[in-house]
This record gives C-alpha cells, structure tokens and sequence, in this order.
C-alpha cells in the first residue's frame, strides 16, 4: 500500500543519511523518488555528497565512495526491519584503511543486537571478530571448515 | 532472534557434513579464493528459500549438489540445515510442531529435482518456511545477505530496482 | 618505448597543474578513497585520445573539466600532456616536426566544447595524435589500461565483446 | 582479416594458457571460438581450471578465481601487442594474499620491459614498487601528488 511504502521509504532515508555521515565521517545523502507525484510507482534516485566535495549522481564517485555509499543504503535498509542475522561477502575489498575502520566500528556496534557473518580478506576486518571460522580445502574441490574461537582462547588465557 | 547454527552436506563445495556454530556479535569467515567462503553465504539463502538459481551463482538449481572430484564422487543430494531461535510465539496451521526457542529448518535437493523442505527434521511445505520467515527479514533476495559484488549492482541499478528493494521491507 | 612524465591541469580533481615523472619498472600509486587515484589513469586514457565520455566515468565530455569546490571556482578549460619516448621513426604527412625519442602530446577542452590536441606544444589534428600512437597498444578503449572494475566487466562481458577486444590486438 | 585474426587468436590463446599457469600456480585453461566454422564473426569462450579442480564456465569460478582469470587474459592479450605502459587500477581487490605475491611477482618480471602504473590500497602490492605517488586530498575536492622515490630513497642511504 502507498502509506506502507511511504513510511518505509521515508524511515530508510533518514537512517540511510544518519548511517551515510557515520561512514563518511560528515558528508551528507539524500533518497529521491524520481517522479514526487507517482508514490506508487516512481524509482528511486541516490545522491551523495562526500565530505567536503560537490552534491553528485553516485554514478560519478570514486569506487571506494561508491561502496560505502551502497554499504549505507543497505545497512539503512537492515535498520529498518533487522533480520536476525546480516552476512556481508567482501563489502570492504575497495575501501581505504579509515574506511574499514569506520565500517568496522559501526558494524560492532550493530552487532549488539544482530549477528553478523563477514567474509573478508582484510587484517583489520578480522581483528574486529569475537569469532574467526578459516575455510580450506586441502583436499582439493573439498571445503572444510577450521574454527578459532577467540573469546573462548582469551577464557582459556586468563 | 538468532541463528545457532548451519550444517551442510553435498551443498556446493562442502561434500562432506559440516557443522557451523554461530555465536553472538560479529563472526568472521577467512581462507583463500576459492575455497568455499561465499558457499556458506550461497548455503544461507539457499535454506531461507532461494528459488533463483541465477542468484546462487549457477545455471541450474541442481548445480548446487556437489559434483565430485577426481577423488570424490558427485553426491545424490544438497542439504543444508539452519537451526534457530525466535522470540516470539508462531503459529503455522498445518505445520509440525517446533519449539520458537530453538528450532531448525532444513532443505534438500535430489538429483533428480526433487525438493524436500523440514522443521525441525519433519516434512513441511516450502510455504510453511516462508510463513514462519515472514517478517524476520530473511528469505529469498533478503537485502540482509550481501552477496560478493552486489554492493557494485546496488549503484548500476535502475531506479525502479532500488524501488524494489526498498519495497521488500516495507 | 617508454612514457616519461604526465602532466594535468584543470582535469577532474586535479585543478593545479601537476607534473608526474614516471621512472621504468613499476609505479605504485596509493592513497584514500575518492582522492583522485582513479583520475590519473583517466587523464592517461584522455590524453590518448578516449572519445567516450562514459569510459571516462562522466556523462558528458565537459565533466572532466575541474567543476570547483567551496573554495575554488570552475576551471574554463582541462589540459593533459604526455611526455613519451618511441623507439621508432615515424613520418605523419601534415603534422608537426617531433623527435621520436623524447616528445609531448597533449589534449585541451574548454567549456566551449573546443577540443585542441598537441604535438610538442604545437597544434595538430586529432589523427595526428591517433596516427603517431598506431601500433604501440595505446588509444581508446585499450586492453592496456584496466580502469577499476573492468576485470569483472570482463568476464560478464558476452562473447562478442571478448572478440572485439581480440580484434584490436591483431 | 581473418589470417590477422587467426593468428592473433592462436597467439593470444597460447599466452593465456601460459600466464594462468603463472597466475594460479597450476592448473589450465582456454579460450575458445564458439564457432568453430565462423572464425570472421565468432564470439569468443573462456573456459578456466584452477588447480584440482573441475573444468568449468568461467562464470562459475570464485571472485578471485575470477579476477586472477580475466587479468591472465588482459596480460595475454598485452604480451602479444605491448604497449610502453600498463595501468591496473585496483585488479588486486579481491585476491587472497598468495594470488597477490604470484601477481606482483609476475608483473615485477614483465616490468623489465614495460613501465606499469598500478593504483591499489594493498600493502604487498605496494612493497614492489620501485616508485610510489600518494595522491591526497588536504583541500577537500583538490588532489596533490605527493611523491616518494625508493630508488632515490636507498641511492641517498647508500
Ligand atoms: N556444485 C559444486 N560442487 C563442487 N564444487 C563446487 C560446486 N559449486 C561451486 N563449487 C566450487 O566452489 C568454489 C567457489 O567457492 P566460493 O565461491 O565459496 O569461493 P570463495 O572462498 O568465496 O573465494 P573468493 O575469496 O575468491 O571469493 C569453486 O572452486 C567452485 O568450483
Ligand atoms: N570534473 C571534476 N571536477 C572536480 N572533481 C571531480 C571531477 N570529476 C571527478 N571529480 C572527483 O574526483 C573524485 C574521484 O576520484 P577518483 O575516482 O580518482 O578516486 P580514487 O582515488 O580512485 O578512489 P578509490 O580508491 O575509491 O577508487 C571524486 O570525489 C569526484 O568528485
Ligand atoms: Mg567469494
Ligand atoms: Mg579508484
């Protein structure tokens, strides 16, 4: 219904703008219905200012800038109607050190109330984890799971 | 709400029974490429209810039983188990019986096409599934599973797909 | 063959002229998100002759010209030259006389739409600059400079376009 | 013409055969026409194996066995017609840490002869430069190059 869509729509893009200034750092966003008069049916625009720089198209960002920007979208979305888990498969492979950062915080601060499973190949991402699955395959074409539960070596430690 | 755990057998890349357990707060997946990493993820939506073959990454929904190897054979079946705990009371007329607290849904494939859907290890419909998903945020083309390269689509997308992104969780 | 240094003024993000000298082996160019790595390897592609605006992440022509921030106005016109060494003779009937083993081309567009190429800081034609560049794998569209996100383009790309790129080799 | 054609293709096809193997450690692959007869106008097949595994559609591979593929094929295609420079803007993304060492060993062999210009945020990638630029944005929307020349830096050490 138009009053359904028009509640989620208008929820998502204050989160997407709140979640957009936590990644960027400042900066602001904004969540555009192409056609104001056809609620019903009209697509929807993304327009995104990194801090400091002009309001433009996201076509025309940088890849890193673009990422994030998509990062807070869907992250505004999740905000909106939380699934009891999140999986995000290499959404940090573009970013710049103080990108992961920021990525990082905010999802461990998220994470309070959701369960996140990240894939990832950055050393900063990892070291943000309560718990660290290695997938290998030693025999080839066959995957095996090797677990390193970190939060149970830190019991053990103490 | 919370996942527990996955277990998987002849999914993909995983021909062997392997189980997951998910813990709280962030849990990070690491290994080198190719060795089965976004199988889990593909092995998550799968079992939430996937119907698209397209977005697991394959042709056919049978490409996701495991294939062989030089050394192994190909399975007969996929199937992936994810177990679960909901805070709030279901009711699924026609459903088998579960326990909201801690439950697991499970789907299997068999060569020859056949589907097969459970809770809590009984036959259930795939309806029962998605009925019991409904609201949860999980199921089919969830915007809470981000596959390897869709952060890249969400932006070359058309204005009429983010619409339907957005949609779904209103 | 070898290129020696590039220089940009006025394109993209680089609004002061900036000189780049590029020694043999391997330049590594590194630096945050967004500040203008990504804008160097389209100034090369520019200089070289890319006709498209679409390959150069814009949706027209005149947005490569440095547009202003807060502080800084608009520039009237972009200018790239590259400094090059070929190690061969070339004769182009018509253009301008230049030493094959250390010259410039270069690319200006002003606001206007006025496109003007360079052959050792003299004016030439826009063949002038295609003709001498024949046959060293530089120009548009080259398999030579992989723009991020074109590796994956790559692959989705459909049979015939994986032909097209072939062709130009040959 | 088609000889031109044929023999850029065979040509091609050889190289890509050869750095995969580079590229992966093993494994094979190859570059097919679609049709055989149609050699003036067929589109052209990528069919990849990594090591140990099956023989499959290029587009069944994993992000990296992707990547690594399609970069064996770019570098192909460039050993057959060089040209003075080669820039790769961030083909390094999404490779694991051992796929990125055979990638910068074999560009630092194939710098011998070729100047490569390579933009990328990782760490390994970066300690095989003989140059590096850093470019900034102090000035928010203005970027700087800032240079730092090892060979100079170690000529000056030594
Ligand atoms: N049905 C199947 N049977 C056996 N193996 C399969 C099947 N489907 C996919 N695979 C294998 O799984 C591997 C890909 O795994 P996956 O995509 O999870 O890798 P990854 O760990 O995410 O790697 P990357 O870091 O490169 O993204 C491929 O080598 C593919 O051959
Ligand atoms: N005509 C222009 N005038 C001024 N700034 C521009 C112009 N065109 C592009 N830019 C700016 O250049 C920046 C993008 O630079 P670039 O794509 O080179 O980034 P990058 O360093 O490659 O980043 P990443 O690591 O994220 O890929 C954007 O912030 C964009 O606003
Ligand atoms: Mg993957
Ligand atoms: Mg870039």
């Amino acid at each position: 219904s138009i009053e359904q869509f028009e509640e989620a729509f208008q929820a998502i893009r204050r989160n997407f703008q709140e979640v957009f200034q936590i990644l960027f750092g400042g900066g602001q966003c904004d969540l555009r219905l192409l056609d104001e008069d056809d609620v019903l049916d009209s697509g929807i625009d993304i327009i995104a200012q990194p801090p400091g720089k002009r309001l433009q198209n996201v076509l025309l960002l940088s890849g890193g800038e673009k990422a994030l920007t998509a990062l807070a979208l869907l992250i505004a979305i999740f905000r909106y109607r939380p699934s009891p888990v999140c999986v995000l498969d290499e959404v940090d492979a573009p970013l710049d050190d103080a990108n992961v950062n920021r990525f990082t915080r905010l999802v461990t601060e998220l994470s309070q109330n959701t369960q996140f499973i990240i894939i990832t190949h950055n050393k900063n991402t990892m070291e943000t984890a309560q718990t660290m699955y290695g997938v290998t395959m030693e025999e080839p074409g066959v995957s095996k799971i090797i677990g390193v539960d970190f939060r149970q070596q830190q019991a053990l430690a103490s | 709400n919370r996942i527990k755990k996955l277990e998987l057998v002849g999914f993909k890349s995983f021909c062997d029974r392997t189980h997951i357990p998910f813990n709280e707060g962030v849990t990070v997946i690491v290994g080198p490429n190719g060795c089965g990493k976004s199988n889990i993820s593909d092995a998550i939506s799968w079992v939430v209810g996937e119907q698209s073959a397209k977005s697991l990454r394959t042709d056919k929904m049978e490409g996701v039983i495991f294939n062989g190897t030089q050394k192994r054979k190909p399975t007969g079946f996929a199937e992936v188990i994810l177990t679960l705990s909901l805070d709030h009371e279901i009711e699924i007329p026609g459903a088998p019986e579960f326990n909201p607290a801690n439950f697991s849904i499970g789907r299997r494939l068999y060569r020859s096409g056949e589907s097969e859907y459970y809770l809590d290890g009984q036959r259930c419909r795939l309806k029962d599934i998605q009925a019991l998903l409904e609201g949860t945020g999980l199921g089919p083309n969830s915007y809470a599973i981000l596959e390897q390269g869709r952060i890249g689509q969400i932006l070359s997308s058309k204005p009429a797909e983010r619409r339907s992104l957005i949609e779904e969780a209103a």
